[in-house]
């Protein structure tokens, strides 16, 4: 899975994601990705999210709209997304990853697999990781 | 308001030490793509477009080309785009034979009242609006196809676990 996030300099934001699913997976099975609240959610109004991981736990708890509601409730980005991805491991056992950018222009990329490549750009840098 | 762009390239349980570096030099061009069209006045979502057609472009990525097999051998990819200034949104699932499932689902996003559609709808929908049809074996990669084989001789022999394969 791939995807982004992006605050532009009218203070809206969007998301995109795009899979391949599952390797081996039935023929007809869909994930999380094309469905908003849980492979991404968009709103100016709060921030943009774009997951990855096990499509089917992530569905379970709309992890992308799950994440912008802890931001909605005073959270910081990075908390939200350990508070959301860690309630989809512990209620469903499910792992996965994602990246957030807030209305203001706060960020985080955030994962409980063991590696998730990233990158971001902002202030004309470029940063980047791969492991926890 | 100061522009900001974040790309992934998938949460994955582990990664072969020589991936590594492809890896990091996908994400970053990805997100360089992305901030130029941000610095350049761009939209939110023109960046995010932008990002992950380079994503969905690159082999070493689980979308568009390089994009996992699934039990036949085929590519059937997923994809989703919203836009935050009026919550409209675009999605395909089940995409067969196009190299860019993200410009699609923007097309179902800006040109139908409709938010998803799925397989031959979708199909039908991108040769509507000119989407070039691409032969499937053009998207898989040779890792892939090994990729598979391996994973249908290992289940074959144990249950199947789809937590060690994240997506």
């Amino acid at each position: 899975t791939v995807g982004a996030v992006a605050l532009d300099s009218n203070g809206d934001v969007a998301y995109a994601t795009s899979t391949g699913g599952l390797m081996n997976k039935m023929v007809g099975r869909v994930g999380d990705s094309p469905c908003v609240g849980s492979g991404g959610y968009a709103d100016s109004a709060m921030g943009a999210v774009s997951s990855t991981g096990h499509g089917e736990s992530i569905l379970k708890v709309n992890l992308a709209r799950l994440i912008l509601f802890h931001v909605q409730q005073g959270k910081a980005v990075g908390e939200a997304a350990d508070t959301a991805l860690g309630y989809m491991k512990s209620k469903v056992k499910g792992e996965g990853g994602v990246i957030v950018v807030s209305n203001a222009g706060d960020w985080a990329a955030k994962w409980t697999t063991e590696s998730m490549p990233w990158a971001a750009a902002q202030d004309g840098k470029v940063h980047f990781g791969l492991h926890r | 308001m100061n522009p900001v762009v974040l790309v992934h390239g998938g949460a994955s349980s582990e990664i072969p030490q020589d991936l590594e570096e492809r890896l990091r030099q996908g994400v970053v061009r990805a997100a360089t793509a992305g901030y130029k069209v941000l610095k350049e006045g761009g939209r939110a979502l023109d960046a995010v477009e932008a990002a992950v057609t380079i994503l969905e472009d690159d082999p070493e990525f689980n979308a568009g080309h390089g994009a996992v097999l699934n039990a036949e051998g085929t590519v059937e990819m997923d994809a989703s785009i919203m836009d935050g200034r009026d919550l409209s949104s675009g999605a395909v699932c089940a995409a067969r034979c196009i190299a860019n499932p993200i410009q699609l689902a923007r097309l179902v996003m800006e040109k139908t009242p409709h938010c998803l559609l799925t397989s031959h709808g979708a199909a039908k929908f991108a040769c509507a609006m000119g989407v070039p049809v691409i032969p499937g074996e053009q998207l898989i990669t040779e890792r892939n196809r090994q990729d598979l084989e391996k994973e249908k001789q290992k289940t074959d022999a144990e249950t199947p676990s789809p937590q060690k394969n994240q997506g």
